[in-house]
């Protein structure tokens, strides 16, 4: 399974 | 002037060992409501979020907002310095280069003064947005530890999957696989029980890893929360007694 990035959920502001 | 008291170190203490493992640094923003601490893992993978509430501390004054780049490491290093019952206080000034901590023992005439360095850092802010979660769990915490270190001698991640009839989580490799499995317990509000509000079902994957760096936490509170929502990150909560929270964010696993 491959893990995917916390900041493709959350963006920088 | 920045001045922040704890009678018992002891809180502290914990707070640092449920992030030396996941942070190497961190900014704290102190203002007058109390101490923020957002930072992400190296690798971007997970999120730390962590509040420390003004009127939790003994004594709290922060005259201007300050933020302050602190290695987790060094501070670590520090906190293991003071016992449990000491006081704890922690200083600094108005555009500080430097933190200083300060230990006292109760019944003693001794302070013991550690100054450490500020490091510069890049303010990288995340926005965490709103969420209604399709699924809340609350558990023992030690259960919650437990299961995630038994889990993880099956395999590198643990599936948890959420219905009305409970929680699951699950671990396969190639040795074998493992389940364990929790209902919801007649009494909610008991530090033993587990609760389960669910809206929706959810399975969702998550690396072990990440699991037992959070675990760490498990000696601030009794209970965890653990918030689920179908392709969302975990947020998994940790009370620090009466003064604030823990959560850390964990971004699930996608089949290849």
């Amino acid at each position: 399974m491959a893990q995917r990035s916390i900041t493709s959920f959350f963006k920088k502001i | 002037m920045f001045e922040a008291r704890l009678t018992q170190s002891a809180i502290l203490k914990k707070v640092l060992d449920a992030i030396k493992d996941l942070l190497t640094e961190a900014t704290f923003e102190c203002t007058d409501s109390g101490i923020q601490v957002q930072a992400m893992d190296n690798a971007h993978v997970s999120l730390v979020s962590m509040n420390l509430r003004s009127d939790g501390f003994d004594k709290y004054r922060c005259d201007r907002n300050l933020s302050m780049g602190m290695s987790i490491a060094v501070m670590s290093k520090i906190l293991k310095c003071a016992t449990t019952n000491d006081t704890v206080t922690m200083r600094a000034v108005d555009n500080p280069d430097t933190i200083e901590f300060m230990f006292d023992t109760p019944g003693k005439d001794v302070q013991a003064q550690y100054e450490m360095k500020l490091i510069n850092m890049d303010q990288e802010h995340l926005g965490i947005p709103e969420t209604v979660y399709s699924c809340v769990v609350k558990m023992p915490s030690q259960e919650f530890a437990r299961i995630v270190r038994d889990l993880s001698q099956f395999g590198e991640n643990i599936t948890i999957a959420c219905t009305k009839e409970g929680i699951k989580f699950s671990a396969a490799g190639d040795t074998g696989t493992a389940n364990v499995k929790l209902a919801q317990t007649a009494d909610s509000g008991e530090s033993d029980s587990v609760t389960i509000e669910m809206q929706e079902s959810v399975k969702l994957s998550f690396s072990c890893r990440y699991l037992n760096f959070f675990i760490k936490a498990t000696p601030l509170c009794e209970q965890v929360q653990l918030s689920l929502s179908n392709d969302v990150p975990l947020v998994c909560e940790f009370n620090i007694g009466e003064i604030g929270h823990i959560k850390y964010y964990l971004a699930p696993k996608i089949e290849d």
